[in-house]
């Protein structure tokens, strides 16, 4: 399966107009200035891929996840944060019966986050489940962070047999 | 555990040989063991040569060009436990012009069948990439056009 | 030695603020003891504002705004320690077209009392640079070509 | 003072013949694609100025300091690499009568370092005195290696507080 949309939704820097970015297969750059939110889309799929660590989303807590809104546009902090990642399964990897299958996460300013599949509410571990019959999760190897390549040009022999050893 | 080990390190190596050739337009780059009889008491070096170079510890070549050898490692680990799509947050930050383009050929020679979603700031990326998306932020709010829809098949 | 460090603080906090205003366009940058009755017991943490953008702690700004903001306070250490020439070595990579180019303004502006030489891949900072060397390799052999030379009085 | 050249023979990837970069005042920029050699360059300003630490000039020992061939360009190994900096001292900086103040320094495969001033040899230990008089040293604050911007946008409050008490 590969992404064909990604909706943001008061999701860091996006604010409460939905943003929608249109994908196809093949070779799609994201380009724009620095701290225009480039890194935030990214951080918006691990979300909804059910990461559980805010600090790899660059995110002190939950709440910091949501958009803290704008004096300048006259936009309140929003009440949550609501990413959906709809994805194209007609290589029917993921068991689900449809060609598209939509996942999505919503946090609240409390932490509490609300999974769903299709449009209907599922828990966080039997979303993970189906995702995972696809190779996908938020802490797989197709996911590159900023600043990993340079990370990766200073390490010794031993890091990069674990990093070979931890894949098996 | 040894034999999947070494089986998994030959795999990475093949793919680590034919990335780095097509990275730099003809080089050549290996995994070697440090202590092929114990694997895990050991680890594991780069050997790199870049065209017309000699080879050498990939520690000894310059930023740029170690930043070449991980990017062929990162593509070499990502044929060993395949996916469909990939997201790559500005890979080519210390990558100059040729370097850049190597590396826009590959997405695109794969793009067929993988998805590549590229963060880049380099206008050699972009400039080939078959479709792009321009991220921008007004007032500390961020939005998105889209810029160019080139056809698949070119 | 407690107001030895006081008094260096300030000044570097003052020149970073200078500096942080120039390379962004008007932003806003600050330095604040953690501890401000007893400076050696806590660290120094970062507030940075960008133009148009509520004030942040720098660590929860982007790669490049942070990258922006390690150049701004690298520059006010320089004006601590001065010194006539100043050799820099790739300090632009994650920045963007127009932080580089407010950088090379920062540069022209200090040119007439300080050197600067900015070893650099990024073509906006080779484009206002005053002289420009390109550095090449034949066969595992580095030369260099001097390429402009623009009127030092520019 | 600032650099009016900068010579290099048998230095890294520099080779038998001497390159010579001359520079003004002002604001120079060095380009070119990556591994040709601009690093190399400032690793030469460190090492005429004395630096000991291999290491910092990326090289495991002395030997590897010196240009070791090129089998396409049939260019033998070096036996020395040597580098000169001319210094611009009309303002008199350094304790030395000259307008211009060069300083050199060789290296050969047994490690041996032999400076010089103005063409005359000297210790080690005296050019370093002159050259501190005009606050230049191999460990000053005005030489930013490739990945020092990258480094510090990492650092923590207590990194940052240490950085500056340094400097005092
Ligand atoms: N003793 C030596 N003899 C010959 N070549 C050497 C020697 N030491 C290092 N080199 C070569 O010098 C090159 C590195 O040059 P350098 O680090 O200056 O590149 P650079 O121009 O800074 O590139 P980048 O843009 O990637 O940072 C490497 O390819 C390395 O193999
Ligand atoms: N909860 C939030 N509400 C509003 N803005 C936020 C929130 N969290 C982060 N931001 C802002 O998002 C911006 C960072 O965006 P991001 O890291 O995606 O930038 P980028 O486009 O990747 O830039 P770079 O090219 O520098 O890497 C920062 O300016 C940050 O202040
Ligand atoms: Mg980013
Ligand atoms: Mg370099």
């Amino acid at each position: 399966p590969y992404i064909k949309k990604i909706e943001l939704k008061g999701f860091k820097s996006f604010g409460p107009q939905t943003v929608k970015v249109v994908l196809d297969k093949g070779f799609t750059a994201i380009t724009g200035p620095n701290g225009s939110g480039k890194t935030n889309i990214m951080d918006a799929c691990l979300f909804a891929l059910g990461e559980l660590s805010t600090r790899r989303m660059r995110a002190e807590n939950a709440a910091k996840l949501i958009f803290h809104g704008s004096e300048k546009a006259g936009l309140e902090k929003a009440k949550m944060a609501k990413v959906v990642i709809q994805f194209d399964n007609s290589d029917g990897a993921m068991p689900v019966d449809t060609t598209t299958v939509t996942v999505s996460r919503e946090v609240y300013r409390n932490g509490q986050s609300v999974y769903r599949l299709n449009g209907r509410r599922i828990s966080r571990v039997h979303i993970l489940e189906i995702l995972s019959m696809a190779a996908i999760s938020s802490t797989s190897q197709n996911i590159i962070p900023q600043g990993t390549i340079t990370r990766l040009t200073d390490i010794n022999p031993m890091e990069r047999r674990k990093i070979i050893e931890d894949l098996i | 555990k040894r034999r999947v080990f070494m089986d998994a390190f030959d795999k990475i190596n093949q793919q680590l040989k034919n990335y780095f050739s097509k990275l730099t337009g003809g080089g050549f780059a290996f995994l070697q063991l440090e202590n092929p009889d114990e694997p895990f008491q050991g680890g594991i070096d780069m050997i790199v040569q870049f065209p017309n170079k000699p080879s050498i510890v990939v520690s000894g070549a310059s930023g740029g060009e170690r930043s070449v050898a991980a990017v062929a490692f990162i593509f070499a680990l990502k044929d060993f436990t395949p996916s469909s799509f990939y997201i790559l947050d500005e890979v080519d930050a210390h990558l100059d012009a040729f370097h850049v383009s190597k590396l826009a050929d590959v997405l695109l020679e794969e793009a067929g069948k993988i998805q590549f979603i590229v963060i880049t700031l380099k206008p050699e990326m972009v400039n080939k990439a078959q479709k792009v998306y321009g991220v921008y932020e007004r007032n500390g709010v961020s939005s998105v056009i889209s810029a160019k829809f080139l056809e698949a098949t070119s």
